[in-house]
Formats: structure tokens, sequence, C-alpha cells
């Protein structure tokens, strides 16, 4: 090998290195410039563009706000809309059931060879009559089967979560609500629903609708625990309106596996998209609302039965 | 997913039932929690009056 080395003859060729090193000067120039700008830019100009939020929390927050969070629901989504081959629906659906406690016998449509994917599975609707509403007149009926995580009085405008973590209620729903502000005496309530992916309404009232793109953490209470303001940064569709005493909310909040939601009377709401996010981020708010006033002029806004099904979520 | 219901309650004292008190007056009652922290509904139920 030294022989070889020694034998070998070296020219030396006047590589345009003059030409290179000036080259990446120039593109580490342009770099800087371009970042500088976009700082600038971001600074000054636009006050109401939506800065992301970084969300601060133990290590595992940081962990899960750099996951591609969005990309993976969507392709979760895309997971669960494949077809699951025919022989092969029962005994799925059958463990989908064990494993989520799902009650078979309450599903309107018997045969499990019906539903083509698990998406349309997460969506199956229940046998009338399975979930009676209560007779009472002045109940306020339960929107979803769940767990109920957390209820109270909101006071000055906090809504407390679980573990004494609290947020804005101005946060979550966005300001200047479309009927009178609620008033201090006004209990919140915060829910976890398991599936099937239903909503109801549970009063007679009316509503308008508020899309708040967001981030897609998951909303387990593990994560209601240690990220403050979950609620607030996630992915949600704030549903405002009018009950007999006064103002009424209800908004359902998007999961990384779940992501959409659907209001069957909101047929241009779009969640969990990039199209979504861009309607949101557009808007000085940071979410892209919609009235229902033309469904009914003598509500300014769109009635809502007691007990009617309004919509749910949907996977991916 | 989770869903959350804020919403403006009867100006009652909290778990004020309704009807006549000592006074001959009608109280219209206020709002009754059907619920705690952890309880498993569904839907349908009533989670208060």
């Amino acid at each position: 090998l030294g022989r070889a080395l020694r034998s070998t003859k070296i020219r030396w060729y006047p590589i345009p290195a003059a030409l290179g090193i000036g080259f990446l000067g120039l593109a580490q120039l342009y770099k800087i410039n371009e970042r500088e700008k976009k700082a600038r830019r971001e600074e000054e100009g636009e006050p109401y563009r939506r800065k992301r939020i970084r969300p601060t929390g133990p290590w595992q927050v940081q962990v899960m706000s750099t996951l591609p969070l969005k990309a993976m629901s969507r392709l979760w989504g895309r997971f669960n809309e494949l077809v699951i081959p025919y022989y092969l629906r029962v005994p799925g659906f059958k463990l989908y059931s064990w494993i989520f406690g799902v009650n078979l016998s309450e599903v309107s449509e018997p045969d499990l060879h019906a539903y083509p994917n698990l998406a349309a599975f997460f969506s199956r609707t229940l046998r009338p009559g399975v979930r009676p509403l209560d007779p009472n007149p002045s109940a306020l009926l339960s929107p979803a089967d769940g767990r109920v995580l957390s209820f109270g009085l909101i006071d000055g405008g906090e809504v407390e979560q679980v573990k004494g973590m609290t947020y804005s209620l101005d946060a979550l729903l966005g300001t200047s609500h479309p009927s009178s502000a609620p008033n201090l005496s006004s209990p919140s309530h915060l829910f976890a629903r398991e599936t099937p992916a239903h909503h109801h309404q549970h009063v007679e009232s009316e509503a308008l609708r508020r899309h708040f793109a967001g981030e897609l953490y998951s909303v387990s209470p593990y994560l209601q625990r240690t990220l403050p303001g979950l609620f607030t940064l996630n992915e949600r569709v704030a549903l405002l309106g009018r009950w007999r005493h006064g103002f009424f909310s209800m908004t359902p909040v998007g999961a990384t596996n779940v992501g959409s939601i659907v209001i069957n009377f909101d047929a241009e709401l779009r969640t969990n998209s990039l199209l979504s996010d861009k309607a949101a981020d557009k808007s000085p708010n940071g979410y892209a609302e919609a009235t229902y006033g033309a469904a009914s002029r003598v509500l300014h806004g769109r009635a809502l039965g007691r007990g009617e099904e309004m919509g749910g979520f949907r996977l991916g | 997913s989770t869903v959350v219901l804020v919403f403006e309650a009867p100006e009652g004292e909290m778990g004020e039932k309704e009807g006549w008190d000592g006074e001959g007056q009608w109280r219209k009652g206020g709002w009754n929690w059907g619920v705690r922290n952890g309880q498993r509904v569904k839907v349908g139920e009533a989670l208060g009056t």
C-alpha cells in the first residue's frame, strides 16, 4: 500500500473552489435572510394569525407534540376504511366488541357481515328503544354513552378540568357568545364518551357552529391530567346555542384515532383535513363559523329536538 | 373523544327543589346534578334537572 501510494503521481487541479465556497456562502446568506424576514413578518404583520400553540407539560407531551399526529390520524382513518374480507368480519367485530365492551344485542344491524370496514362498524346505529329518554321534562339528558369526567360551576370564565387544570371558556368556545354571556352560576360539564359514535341532543335548543382546527392529541383522562388546556389545543367543533334557561353549548373535542366530527345538519363541516385547517387559519379568530339562521327564521339557529341524533365522531 | 357541555342553569340555588316554600312563595328551584365524577352514563339518562 505504501509503495502504491508513493509510486502514484499526484496531480493538482485548480478546482473552482472559490466558486463552491462562494455558492455555499450565498446559500447560507439567503437562508438567514429568509428566516429573519419570516420571523419579522410573524412578529409585526399578522397579529391575528394563529400562532402554533406549543403545549407545555411533561416530556411525554413534548414527545407527542413532535409526532405528526394529523398525518397519523389520516393514515389511521385510511386504514379503517380498508374493506375487511367477508369471513373475517364476524370474528373481527366480535373481538373488537369484546375489547371495547360493545353490547352487540343493541346494534340495529344484527348481521355483522353488513359492515364492510371498521369505520362503518364504529358508526353503527342502535336499535330503537335501547336508550329510553328520561321522562322528566326538566332533565338534561346525556348526549352519548360515556363516563362523566368532571362537572361543576364555572367561576369567572374558568372551566375546571380534571385534576385542577383549568382553561378559559373563551379559549374553548371562542369569544363574543351569540346570546347572553353565561352567568357565573352556570355549571359546566365535561364528558368522555365511548362508542357508538353518535350524539343526541339533550334538550330543546338551537345551535350555531364554530370549528377550531387544532391538534389531535388523544383526549384520554391521562392526557387530560398532564396536558394543561388540552381542550383548547385540540381540534373541536363548538355548537353554541340557547335553551330555555339561556346559553347552551356542546363541544365535541376530536381525538387522535377518531379525528373526524360529523354534524348531521351541517354538510359543509370538514374536520381533521387540510381544508379545515386552512379555513380556520384564515379567519381572524382562529375558527371557522357557520350559523344555521336560515334553518329557522324565528329561532335564528337550528332547532334541535330532545333526543334527536345530531351527529358524532367518525374514524379518520 | 370527549364532549364538553357548558350551559346556563336556572337562577335558583343549586340543589333547591321546585315548589312552594314556607312563605307561600313558588320557588322555581335551582340546578340539581344527578351524576358524580367517574360515573358511567348512557344516552338519554338524566345528567341533572
